[in-house]
């Protein structure tokens, strides 16, 4: 299991 | 971070930076929408709330309280500064916010990743921030004459979305896992809307006329 990417949008 | 992600971001940047600009050196705002001001300040406001939880980079940071403090201001100069203020067309400006709002915020509460307020905070700003140019739109249309940086302006939201675009196509093919359907969707129809003012850009730069939308 991968977690899901972090939200490193703007 | 990719080229595009970092071009997209520099051009929103410069998008806020030319507002500013022009509202604190003509000290005016004519034509521009206050409405959508507005809910870009919403947007920011309910997407970065992680600034309270998460820490991902000084420079992540730095962009959100930038964009933070920028929309808040913008929409302060309309609404409060004696001079700027008063070149505000109200009577042009008649979009109902809560006609996008409670629209998004309604589907933010469905189709969301997570049902936390964090995560419903997070998706009800990516479908408000996909729809919150129209009251602008409606209004450059109106007004039909659209001064130099007001079009600039637009012009590079456009270019930041399309810019975005371009990053998760490259993210999608880098990165392991990298699937965003719901800002992927949003991010679309965000740039879309901006597909037929980009036609008459494109065409007044071309003939090399001023901007002129059609009635």
């Amino acid at each position: 299991y991968q977690a899901p990417p972090v939200k490193d949008e703007l | 971070m990719n080229i595009f992600r970092l071009a997209g971001d520099m051009t929103h940047l410069a998008s806020v930076l030319v507002l500013l600009l022009k509202i604190h050196t003509i000290k005016s705002c004519a034509g521009i929408s206050l409405k959508t001001q507005e809910l870009y300040a919403l947007v920011f406001a309910t997407r970065y709330l992680d600034l309270f939880t998460d820490y991902i980079s000084l420079y992540n940071t730095l962009m959100k309280l930038i964009f933070l403090v920028s929309s808040f201001s913008i929409v302060w100069y309309i609404r409060h500064h004696k001079i700027v203020r008063r070149s505000y067309d109200k009577d042009q400006d008649t979009f109902r916010h809560y006609f996008l709002v409670l629209p998004c915020f309604l589907l933010a509460l469905v189709i969301n990743e997570k049902f936390t307020v964090k995560e419903i905070m997070w998706t009800f700003s990516l479908y408000l921030e996909a729809v919150a140019i129209l009251p602008q739109l409606v209004l450059l249309q109106r007004t039909r004459n659209i001064d130099n940086l007001t079009g600039q302006y637009v012009f590079l939201l456009g270019a930041y979305r399309s810019l975005y675009i371009l990053n998760w196509i490259y993210r999608y093919f880098t990165e392991p896992h990298y699937v965003h359907w719901i800002t992927w969707i949003s991010g679309l129809v965000q740039t879309l809307l901006y597909a037929d003012f980009f036609y008459y850009y494109f065409q007044s730069w071309k003939n090399n006329v001023k901007l002129e939308l059609p009635a």
